[in-house]
């Protein structure tokens, strides 16, 4: 419904910088 | 000093103890989660566990999961846990937004694997006192470790059977003084007092070692 807790709103927030950090670190090769 | 009263509720805090617990460890763990007790002095109302905080790490051999990424089922699934992504994107966006602002697409539109989207529906989920694995935990204020495809698969708890679908091997609940620490690999680990030793450091309570 849009309304997150503050607890998940900042543990999504960590998990897409987090996610963002592993898609940049793949190798292109 | 280790004799303080950790602020439990300090989600910097527990970040940074999830992150140390699994990052330094010699065991690959998927994920930590930490499930917070909702602390009452009311004793007639039965204590629950809910989404405290949780560090996701990801897997070391993800690629050898992949054979199946051509099924009809696999794409669809796909789109659907791509479509939650971007929502909770969204949300998350629009709560940062006079700040740091968007993670990018790229982050959303990448196949979400399975330890990932078994971390992200834990967010929605709660234990009541000796229910699920975290619930049993608690109410028997004993480490619980299940290793194993069979032992998951096996398991009373439902969500160690849903671990096991979403191709977890180990899955350990340790009880605090005001939750539960959890954590999940993809590989088989068995029991270390190691472990045991670095949760009851790190989260700085007392845990009957002679019970394990």
């Amino acid at each position: 419904d849009g309304d997150l807790p503050i607890t998940r709103k900042k543990s999504l927030e960590r998990f897409f910088e987090k996610r963002k950090e592993r898609m940049t670190m793949v190798s292109p090769y | 000093g280790v004799g303080e009263t950790m602020p439990f509720f300090n989600q910097e805090s527990l970040q940074q103890r999830l992150q140390a617990l699994i990052d330094g460890a010699r065991e690959s763990w998927a994920y930590a989660i930490f499930w917070q007790s909702s602390s009452t002095s009311d004793f007639a109302t039965p204590s629950v566990l809910g989404w405290g905080d949780g560090y996701y790490k990801g897997e070391e051999n993800k690629n050898k999961r992949r054979a199946s990424s051509s099924s009809a089922n696999f794409v669809a699934e796909q789109e659907h846990r791509k479509k939650v992504l971007r929502e909770l994107n969204s949300l998350i966006s629009g709560v940062q937004a006079a700040g740091a602002g968007s993670v990018g697409d790229d982050a959303v539109d990448e196949e979400v694997t399975d330890t990932e989207w078994f971390f992200l529906i834990s967010m929605t989920q709660s234990f009541a006192n000796g229910n699920g694995l975290p619930g049993l935990a608690m109410y028997s204020s004993s480490p619980i470790w299940v290793t194993g495809t069979e032992k998951l698969a096996g398991s009373q708890c439902e969500r160690a059977r849903q671990a096991q679908g979403f191709g977890l091997q180990t899955i350990v609940c340790i009880p605090s003084a005001n939750g539960v620490v959890e954590l999940g690999s993809t590989e088989l680990i068995f029991e270390s007092s190691d472990l045991m030793n670095k949760v009851k450091y790190l989260f700085n309570f007392n845990i009957d070692m002679g019970s394990v």
